[in-house]
Formats: C-alpha cells, sequence, structure tokens
C-alpha cells in the first residue's frame, strides 16, 4: 500500500513507522496517490520528531525509529 | 503538559472508579493496590475523591484485555502499545484498559502496573500526553520510584481541577533540564564509542558528531541498573568501558551493558575511605592517566597498571592555572581538556598548560 518506492531492506522499517505513525499522529489511512502518501508521511514524522525534541529532518533517521520501538501508551500524542 | 481537545474533564470532583477483571500476573490485592495508588497521585494534588464502585456503571472502568478487546483500537501483543485510556465522558469516556498480553509487576521488572496505571488515569482524568521527558504524562514507558508527578503533570491537572485545599506534602519530580538554560551546569561527561554522554539529574543528552540536535533521555530507559544521579563518568577506550560514579560506588558499562561484578566501591581505586564522591573524571589518552577530581584536589590513576599515582592528591588550582578549583565534569578532546563547572566550561591546553577559552557550558548542546 505505500507509495512511496521503499529500499527493499526498510520496508519492516517503513510499515512499522507507517503504522506508529497512523496511531499516534493521524497520518491518514488508504491512498492519497504517490505526492500526497509521501507529503503526508514527511508532515507526520516531522510532527513526531518535534513532539519527542528529536532533529526535525523528516525522514526516518535511526533515532526516530528507536523511539518509536519503545514501549508506550496507545493514546495518541496529538488531536482527538 | 496537554489537555485533550476542549478540555475535557469531569463536572464532579467525585469520580467513580470501577475494576472489572484482573491479570493473572499479579495478585488480586496487588492490582486493587497499583490502582487505588494510582489515583491518590492525583488525588494528592487536587480537589478530586475517588469512589470505587462493585457493580453497575462507574466512570471510569478498568479491565484487562489483549488483542481487539470490545472498542475497535485493538493492543498489538507484548511490548509495543501497554495500555490506553479514553478521555473523561459518557459511556466509553474515561475508561482504562491494559494490554493483557504485558507482563504486569509491582517492581522495576516491565512493566509496573502502579506506573502504568498512574499515565493511563491522568488521561482518564483529562491529561493528554507531555512532551516534557520528566513528566509521568510522557508518552514512553520509564520505571521510575518516589512520587511520580512532576511539576509539569501537576501544573496540568491543576489546570483543570484546581488544586487541593487540604494538600498533602508531595515532592515532585523535577521537569527534564532545558538544555538552553544559560544557567545550566553537568553532573557528568564522558565519551561512549565516538559520541559523547552529558548527564544532568535523571537525564542524559547523547550528543553524535554528525547530528545537529543533542537527544535527551532518561538514564533509567537506558540503563536501569545505574542510578538516577550520576556524579561522574569516563571512558576507557583501550577497554571499550565507560566507568559511572555515583556516591561511594562506580559501575562498568560496555556499551549499554552492565559489566558483571558491578558496582564496586571507588575506594578499589585506591582512593582512601575519606572520598565519598568523585566530581569528574577523564581519561587522558595521550598518557595513559585517569584524572579523578574531588572538591578543590585531584588524583591520577594509571590505568595500565591499575594503580594510583604517587604524590597525589594535588591542588587542582596549582596544576590548572586559570581553572576554577572546583570541577563538575571534565572531558578530553585532541589535547584539550575540558572542565566545566557551573555554568561555565574552559578549555584547557594540556600541552601549554593554560586555559585558552571560556565558553557557556551549554554550548556544547548547540545553544
Amino acid at each position: 500500500s505505500f507509495s512511496v518506492p521503499l529500499p527493499p531492506d526498510n520496508t519492516d522499517n517503513y510499515l512499522l513507522a507507517e503504522k506508529y505513525l497512523r496511531r499516534f499522529y493521524g497520518l491518514p489511512a488508504g491512498l492519497q496517490g504517490r505526492q500526497g502518501s509521501a507529503d503526508a508521511f514527511q508532515t507526520s514524522i516531522k510532527e513526531m520528531q518535534k513532539f519527542f525534541k528529536l532533529e526535525v529532518t523528516g525522514s526516518l533517521d535511526d533515532n526516530t525509529l528507536e523511539l518509536m520501538k519503545q514501549a508506550r501508551c496507545g493514546v495518541p500524542d496529538i488531536g482527538e | 503538559y496537554n489537555h485533550f481537545p476542549r478540555h475535557l474533564k469531569w463536572q464532579s470532583n467525585t469520580v467513580t472508579f470501577r475494576i472489572l477483571n484482573y491479570t493473572p500476573d499479579l495478585k488480586k490485592a496487588d492490582v486493587d493496590r497499583a490502582v487505588r495508588s494510582a489515583l491518590n497521585v492525583w488525588a494528592d494534588v487536587t480537589p478530586l475523591v475517588f469512589k470505587k464502585l462493585y457493580h453497575g456503571n462507574a466512570d471510569i472502568m478498568i479491565s484487562f484485555g489483549s488483542k481487539e478487546h470490545g472498542d475497535y483500537n485493538p493492543f498489538d501483543g507484548p511490548d509495543g502499545l501497554l495500555a490506553h485510556a479514553y478521555p473523561p465522558g459518557q459511556g466509553i469516556g474515561g475508561d482504562t484498559h491494559f494490554d493483557e498480553d504485558e507482563h504486569w509487576t509491582k517492581d522495576s521488572s516491565a512493566y509496573n502496573l502502579f506506573i502504568v496505571a498512574a499515565h493511563e488515569l491522568g488521561h482518564a482524568l483529562g491529561m493528554s500526553h507531555s512532551s516534557d521527558a520528566g513528566a509521568l504524562m510522557y508518552p514512553v514507558y520509564s520505571y521510575a520510584t518516589g512520587f511520580p508527578l512532576a511539576e509539569d503533570d501537576i501544573e496540568g491537572i491543576q489546570a483543570l481541577y484546581g488544586e487541593n485545599p487540604n494538600p498533602r506534602k508531595v515532592k515532585p519530580k523535577p521537569d527534564a533540564p532545558n538544555k538552553c538554560d544559560p544557567m545550566l551546569s553537568f553532573d557528568a561527561v564522558t565519551e561512549l564509542r565516538g559520541e559523547t554522554i552529558i548527564f544532568k539529574d535523571r537525564f542524559y543528552w547523547r550528543i553524535h558528531p554528525q547530528i545537529v540536535e543533542p537527544e535527551q533521555t532518561l538514564i533509567k530507559s537506558t540503563w536501569p541498573s545505574i542510578p538516577n544521579k550520576v556524579d561522574a563518568a569516563y571512558e576507557n577506550p583501550e577497554k571499550d568501558l565507560v566507568i559511572i560514579f555515583s556516591g561511594i560506588r562506580m559501575w562498568a558499562l560496555n556499551g549499554y551493558n552492565l559489566v558483571d561484578g558491578y558496582p564496586k566501591y571507588i575506594h578499589k581505586l585506591g582512593l582512601p575511605k575519606s572520598i565519598r564522591k568523585i566530581d569528574a573524571a577523564v581519561y587522558i589518552r595521550d598518557t595513559g592517566k585517569t584524572l579523578f577530581f574531588t572538591d578543590e584536589e585531584y588524583w591520577s590513576y594509571d590505568e595500565a597498571t591499575g594503580t594510583m599515582d604517587s604524590g597525589y592528591p594535588r591542588s587542582i588550582e596549582t596544576d590548572f592555572p586559570g581553572m576554577d578549583d572546583e570541577v563538575d565534569a571534565a572531558a578530553y578532546h585532541y589535547g584539550y581538556l575540558y572542565f566545566f563547572h557551573e555554568h561555565m566550561q574552559y578549555e584547557y591546553s594540556y600541552s601549554s598548560r593554560k586555559v585558552l577559552r571560556i565558553l557557556r557550558t551549554n554550548s556544547i548542546l548547540n545553544c
């Protein structure tokens, strides 16, 4: 379902990140076309990085991924 | 801190709760106690009173369930999502669910039910997540002893319900240190496999050469076995070890793992029993010596022989002219010693034996 071409070895990480951002940062589900998906993904990543005071790179860097894997509460970090 | 949109809260200060089922991981009484203690944390700082029901509908219905458990908001098996709760409101509002696929404990082994319950019941009262890593309402799990609310949490819940008219004396945890506070001082600094680790209160910053923003984390999140307060730390790169000092004890870390046989007493290094704390420690790669700073004096330790050099302690002021007479933390890079004392940092040239620059402590944190 991912529109951004994935480096094969990072597919798992991207799917983990997509699930995380969908649950906690309101990343829209479903298809928004190639560019729409990539923009939405990047916007959500930036929101998460800002919330956790990480460097706001918009990319799925190690620090961001490491934080996504930590045990946490299931309540979203933003919005309803 | 954050509230939910529209600052949802209970309209009455008497809030009812009911525990619908129990986890097999703990005795029933332990679950009752964890929930009651978690509610008392919020009751301590607000006018809220919590009344336990045993039948019918309560404001906060508490239950354990796994995967899809009836609210179309499934859990995910062990780790990952631990629990969730709904903001105040009718029906599912206030309800609090714990993932039965986790292992619930009443100690520091994961996951401590009291800590998670205090966080989730914060949601059930109207608190959303905080971005302050020292706050209970921070989304990521971390174990801590003592009163779990930070100033940030207390300000947030009192913004909704006001203060407790008969306040019980509570000692909130300090919020996370602000890296750009001009008066910031460090507890300890060490290298760790090419990164710089800076300890302050219950937190540490990790500075990676290629990453601009230092990352702040709770010490216990990474090294559960070392104390929340670090006095000094240094890396011996030859041995790939970082030694952490707190009080009269020291821990050896190999990367992120604690080395067997630690903690040990600092007196094993050859320090006299009168020394009860090391203020700063730094390994000088060029000489193979580690310097230990205690009050206005310092000691030299030979890493190769594992013995203290004779003729020590010596006066810091005498041997490091231009430096303050005490040190909070120390680091060594490419022939320069960096001494941190209070909110100042001294760049000291080891070869020319003089202070070259004086900077603010937090300039190392990109402030």
